[in-house]
């Protein structure tokens, strides 16, 4: 369960305020699928990154199963993270060094023991369609291609939470379905809680509600 | 106006070859409004970069008025693009140490005296809604924004052609109107020629007509 109250986040820029989070609070229940829709701009993304205990909010606080990001060490709030939290970056955030395998693989050794098994691996990188690209970095594959290869790294190891910042924005549909219908299943047999950003309002219902923000709120 | 004849591209990934386009031809007159569809992988960003100068085919050649690509020099090349192309990347290619106003601003110096003049800018810079954002740099922005100022670098000094891909796809679907009217207004009073890739079946509506493109060929 993920709990957020009075979230406030304020960016400076020179002399100037930039304020992304206006005062959030919500209640996502294990098991839940919830979708966030809002304009450009309304801090959907800088939601998703205070939830994933990524970024620290200028106040207010976040809790994930009663344990409060602000009453952690860094290292706990890491620890915490990589055991718990699985992230789709909006912008994919893979490692240009290594390929899609290794990006992958990468997930699962700094899961330690709490790694996903390789049979679950293979089944995802089936359902996204990504086993002819491993071999590929990421500036030798497409821009859907990198997105699937992210999604797969995020959820390799089963994390009990999912959080995707636009995972189907690069896709055309026929893909687009294959990843919600992934993570429908997910979440419905294995009881995975997700929260997922889209600008897709076909996407957008695959949640089981849909939160909406604009400027820095969720609007009833 | 662009021709391509024949266009083939083939990457090589260790031992593997992987045939990105096998045999593309098509015409763009001047003045005309082309959108292109296709599978994540299908060869569409490919194509775009070929159409562009910002890679060389296998084999096959692209005109821009007749004048062909393999007939010049690097240089040539990149001064023939300079001054008629503008290229909106699928991941934005915003130079991460400068804000947003030097990202555009870059474009106009670049141009030399063929930039756009100042009011063009200012109106793009509205018409766009990234006049609060002109001070963030790409890491200080959300998804959208960077997209939009990618936008607004491509089409600052008003160049015949534009090649825009996905420049919608980090959008809401407000902002990806408005982003599809000042193409569409800009091809019906400047007649600027497009080429846009889209995932987006509404958006590929504002093309005169529309590619699909399947495992590296436009099909019929
Ligand atoms: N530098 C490269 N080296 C090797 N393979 C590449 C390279 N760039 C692209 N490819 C491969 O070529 C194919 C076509 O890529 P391209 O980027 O043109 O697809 P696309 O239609 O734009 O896809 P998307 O909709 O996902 O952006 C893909 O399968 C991709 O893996
Ligand atoms: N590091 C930062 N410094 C300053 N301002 C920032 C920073 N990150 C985000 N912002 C600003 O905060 C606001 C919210 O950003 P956020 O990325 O959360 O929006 P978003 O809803 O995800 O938008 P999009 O749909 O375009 O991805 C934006 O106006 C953005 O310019
Ligand atoms: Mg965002
Ligand atoms: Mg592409």
């Amino acid at each position: 369960r993920i709990t957020a109250k009075d979230l406030v986040k304020i960016y400076r820029i020179g002399e100037v305020d930039v304020h992304a989070l206006r005062g959030v609070s919500l209640r996502v229940e294990a098991g839940e699928f919830v979708t966030v829709v809002g304009a450009s701009g309304s801090g959907k993304s800088t939601l998703l990154h205070i939830l994933g205990g990524l970024t620290h909010p200028t106040s207010g606080e976040v809790s994930i199963d009663g344990r409060a990001y602000g009453s952690l060490s860094d290292a706990q709030r890491t620890a915490l993270r990589r055991r718990n939290i699985g992230f789709v970056f909006q912008k994919f955030n893979l490692l240009p060094t290594l390929d899609a395998r290794g990006n992958i693989e990468l997930a699962r050794e700094i899961a330690g023991p709490e790694a996903g098994v390789p049979q679950h691996r293979d089944r995802l990188i089936d359902l996204l369609g990504i086993r002819a690209r491993l071999n590929h970095r990421p500036n030798q594959l497409s821009g859907g291609e990198q997105q699937r290869v992210a999604i797969a790294r995020a959820l390799v190891n089963e994390p009990r939470i999912l959080l995707a910042d636009e995972p189907t924005g690069n896709l055309d549909s026929k893909n687009s379905d294959a990843v919600l219908q992934v993570l429908q299943e997910l979440n419905r047999s294995l009881g995975q809680t997700i929260v997922m950003i889209t600008h897709n309002p076909d996407a957008a219902a695959f949640g089981n509600r849909t939160l909406h923000m604009r400027d820095g709120q969720i609007v009833g």
